[in-house]
C-alpha cells in the first residue's frame, strides 16, 4: 500500500459517495446515467466475487463491501425509489456495443484462463469503458450539474492516481499487471476532455455547458 | 516479476 493506492482508492470512494449523497438529498437522479451506475455495479460484482474465496486485509474487504453497497443503493435509487425523475430519454447510449466486446475480449486477453479470473479481467475491461453512458449524455444534453462534474472528477482523479501508484509499484516491487495498466490508461484518457472542461470551467464558478 | 493472484488491488 502506498500513499498514491490510499489516495486513490479514496477519491474513488468520495466519488461514489458524492454521487449517492446528491440523488439522496435532492431526491432526484436528473442528468444521471443508470445505465452508467449499472455497468459500475456490475463491475464491483464481477470484480469482487473473490470476496468468497480469499481474503486480502480487513481493509480490502470492506472497501469492497462497501463499494459493492453504494453501487446497488445508487441504482436501486435510479431505477427504483426515484424512478420518476430518471431522465431516461436522453440516457440512450447502447450498452451492449460496451459488454459484448468486452466480454469477447476478457476471454481472449487474460491471465488465465478460469471462470473468476475471466470475470475479473471482464470486470477491469468494462470498468474503463463504463462511464461512456454518462459522458454521452452529457454531450447529449450538453451540460452536467456542478454535483455530478465533482463526481466525475474524483471518479477520473482515482485512475489517474492508480496510473502513479503502478508506477510506484514497479519500481519498488517489481510488480506490474499488463491488463489492468492498459485498461487504466484508457480509462484514464477517457477522462482527459472532461478534465480540461472540469478545471476551465468548474473550478472557476461556472456551471459545466457545452457549446450547442 | 508480473501479476500475482489473487489481486490486492481494489
Amino acid at each position: 500500500m502506498n500513499i498514491f493506492r490510499l489516495t486513490g482508492d479514496l477519491s474513488h470512494l468520495a466519488a461514489i459517495i458524492i454521487l449517492l449523497l446528491k440523488i439522496w438529498k435532492s431526491r432526484s437522479c436528473a442528468g444521471i446515467s443508470g445505465k452508467s451506475q449499472v455497468l459500475f455495479a456490475l463491475v464491483f460484482t464481477t470484480r469482487y466475487l473473490d470476496l468468497l474465496t480469499s481474503f486480502i486485509s480487513l481493509y480490502n474487504t470492506t472497501m469492497k463491501v462497501i463499494y459493492i453497497g453504494c453501487s446497488y443503493a445508487t441504482v436501486y435509487l435510479i431505477y427504483m425509489k426515484l424512478k420518476a425523475t430518471y431522465d431516461g430519454n436522453h440516457d440512450t447510449f447502447r450498452v451492449e456495443f460496451l459488454i459484448v466486446p468486452v466480454g469477447g475480449l476478457a476471454f481472449l486477453v487474460n491471465h488465465d484462463f478460469s471462470p473468476l479470473e475471466i470475470l475479473w479481467t471482464f470486470s477491469i475491461y468494462l470498468e474503463s469503458v463504463a462511464i461512456l453512458p454518462q459522458l454521452f449524455m452529457i454531450s447529449k444534453t450538453g451540460e452536467a450539474e456542478t454535483i455530478t462534474t465533482h463526481y466525475l472528477f474524483f471518479l477520473g482523479l482515482y485512475r489517474a492516481l492508480y496510473l502513479i501508484n503502478w508506477i510506484w509499484r514497479f519500481y519498488f516491487e517489481g510488480f506490474f499487471d499488463m491488463i489492468a495498466i492498459v485498461a487504466g490508461v484508457v480509462q484514464t484518457i477517457l477522462y482527459c476532455d472532461f478534465f480540461y472542461l472540469y478545471v476551465t470551467k468548474v473550478l472557476k464558478g461556472k456551471k459545466l455547458s457545452l457549446p450547442a | 516479476h508480473a501479476l500475482t493472484m489473487p489481486h490486492d488491488e481494489l
